[in-house]
């Protein structure tokens, strides 16, 4: 673990004397490589490491008895201070339906994640509605036919042959005919840089005003996790974020680097292929996982 | 690569950049550095661009000259297996493989061999429609490997070119779904002992360092023959697949580069180290 490595490197460093700025430099290296491991993105394990090490020189971890263990609280506690002080809640609206709008990239785990949120709302007393705004993939109306089926929710659908805009009108109208309390929109699986698939999600957004946009990323995304949160952000203001197949080893460091480039908190992890692998992020327990 | 002229801090800082940015990795970036300062001392190598080369041709040192194709059987049937963790574009792949194969002129069958997820079988059925092909598939919740051996079975009586046998996502830490994929790899075996010709990992090129893991883990477990990176069309490198071949030595035979049926090529080297130096 980072926190062995560190002990080590300063157990070594204990015979050659005084500590000094040079040899910290071994130690900041480790806490670098680590993140990076982790698939925190450069850019900002650059800003990270800098800010890192500005703070171990002014608390003088050079000065102190246990400087690995000094470190580590020092770069842990810069960690969860960038991924929030503690989970967020799902914006639910005083006056219903909510709107939740799924978004992301292909095969991120949204018609799950949208299925999951959906019985979970059950779970807690709600009348949840998914709409099928896929129109795309082969079977994927199918797909969410049948987990709204699992689940016994709705699903709302109008097929493959009108625009999503204009389904997701639909549901709208439906869903406040029929007394539902959250509105749970799928949409396709998309590339940040498809400027027509971008755009049909802003006219979603036009038609269904949501409480929550929340963007699925998949926790094993590497580099390119910031240029695609911020291409969604930039052009939906997303609310939130899922962070999906955590079940797996993917250190997660995609978490760190959206949240540190957007600011937009993750709210729910996806823990398994199961309908009931949903839980409420915590932040301190992804920062641990990142650290490795 | 920029203005320095010679291995300097700030050139090997640039070098990190790049491979780190292209997802290349940290332990791909420290076997890439070690090589490029053996060499370029060697070589007396100063100049700014002798050192880009450099860095191309370890590059093709690493991943091989020319393209590496899914090697098909003459005259008998070839069996190819997709594997890969959820969601990676195994599905579409096949339905992409079968395009191709049926536009060679090959009879192709289809195996839809995830028996598990909401409504993978009629997405594989969407393709095996599109394609003009025969696919072997049971009720949604089945037996995989009893789907995956009565569609050996068939495609052998049938004499079938081409079987594409589509596996459930599944996550590399997942030991019972590993054994799954291994008693899948047994039943092919009963009917063909040589089969499955080709097991190929679908893995998406927006992935990190996690995909040495599940390459490490799937190749172990079920000998895989190569990679096809998917979703390239994105802004992700897939430098990944560099590290993947250093250490594992599976090369990439295809990529996805789109969610259309005609949006697989061969992997060209050439053509991907270009793009990761871009
Ligand atoms: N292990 C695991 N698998 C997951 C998780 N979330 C989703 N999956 C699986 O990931 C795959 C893709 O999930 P989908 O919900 O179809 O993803 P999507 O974003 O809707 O895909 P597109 O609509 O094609 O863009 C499926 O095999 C899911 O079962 C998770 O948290 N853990
Ligand atoms: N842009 C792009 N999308 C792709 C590519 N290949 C697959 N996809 C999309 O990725 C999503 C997942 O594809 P699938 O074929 O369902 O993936 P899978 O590996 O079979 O998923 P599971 O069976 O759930 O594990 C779909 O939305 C596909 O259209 C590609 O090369 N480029
Ligand atoms: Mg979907
Ligand atoms: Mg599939």
């Amino acid at each position: 673990s980072l926190s062995d490595k560190l002990q080590g490197i300063f157990e070594k460093l204990r015979g050659k004397g005084r500590l000094n700025e040079k040899n910290i430099q071994e130690a900041l290296k480790a806490i670098k490589m680590s993140l990076l491991e982790a698939d925190v993105n450069y850019k900002v394990v650059k800003d990270f490491m800098k800010a890192t090490k500005e703070k171990a020189l002014g608390q003088d971890v050079l000065k102190s008895l246990t400087p690995a263990q000094q470190l580590i609280k020092i770069v842990y506690d810069e960690l969860a201070r960038i991924m929030g002080e503690s989970a967020s809640e799902l914006i639910l609206n005083v006056n219903p339906p909510s709107v939740v709008m799924l978004v992301g990239l292909q095969g991120s785990g949204k018609t799950t994640h949208a299925a999951k949120l959906a019985k979970m709302l059950k779970k807690l007393g709600k009348k949840p509605l998914l709409v099928a705004g896929d129109i795309y993939r082969p079977a994927a109306v199918k797909q969410i036919q049948v987990l709204g089926e699992q689940i016994g929710v709705d699903v709302f659908s109008m097929g493959t042959k009108l625009s999503v805009p204009d389904i997701v009108k639909g549901a709208m109208a439906f869903a406040k005919d029929n007394e539902i309390d959250v509105v749970l929109v799928d949409t396709a699986g998309r590339l940040h840089i498809d400027d027509t698939l971008m755009v049909e999600l802003e006219d979603v957004k036009k038609v269904c005003t949501p409480d929550e946009i929340m963007l699925v990323v998949d926790a094993m995304t590497g580099q390119e996790a910031v240029t695609v949160a911020k291409e969604f952000d930039d052009r939906l203001d997303i609310t939130g974020l899922i962070l999906t197949k955590l079940d797996g080893d993917a250190r997660g460091g995609a978490a760190l680097s959206i949240k540190y480039v957007t600011g937009k908190p993750i709210k729910f992890i996806g823990v398994g292929e199961k309908l009931n692998a949903i839980e409420v992020f915590h932040p301190d327990r992804i920062a641990q996982r990142i650290l490795g | 690569v920029g203005k320095s002229h010679k291995i300097d801090d700030e050139f090997l800082e640039e070098l990190e950049e790049i491979l780190i940015t292209t997802d290349v990795g940290v332990k791909g970036m420290t076997n890439i550095l070690e090589h490029f300062q053996e060499i370029a001392e060697m070589e007396e190598i100063q100049d700014h661009r002798e050192l880009l080369d450099l860095l191309k041709e370890i590059f093709h040192v690493i991943l091989d000259d020319k393209p590496v194709p899914i090697k098909l059987n003459d005259g008998e049937l070839t069996v190819i297996m997709l594997v890969g963790v959820n969601g990676t574009g195994k599905t579409t792949t096949i339905g992409k493989l079968a395009k191709k194969y049926r536009d060679q002129g090959k009879s192709v069958m289809l195996a839809a061999g995830d028996t598990f997820r909401a409504a993978a079988i009629e997405q594989l059925t969407v393709w095996a429609n599109r394609v003009g092909c025969d696919i072997i598939k049971y009720e949604s919740g089945g037996d995989a490997a009893a789907v995956v051996f009565d569609a050996v079975t068939a495609a052998k009586a049938r004499k079938k070119d081409i079987l594409l046998i589509d596996t459930a996502g599944r996550l590399h830490t997942k030991v019972n779904l590993m054994e799954e994929l291994k008693k899948v790899r047994r039943v092919i075996k009963k009917v063909i002992p040589d089969a499955p010709h080709e097991t190929l990992l679908a893995l998406d090129a927006t992935t990190g360092q996690n995909a040495v893991n599940q390459a490490a883990v799937f190749h172990k477990e079920i000998d895989l023959t190569g990679l096809i990176l998917t979703k390239l069309d994105g802004t992700a490198k897939g430098g990944i697949v560099v590290a993947i071949k250093e250490e594992l030595k599976l090369p990439v035979k295809m990529i996805g580069v789109g969610e259309k049926v005609q949006d697989l090529h061969v992997f060209d080297p050439s053509e991907f180290i270009e793009a990761l130096l871009s």
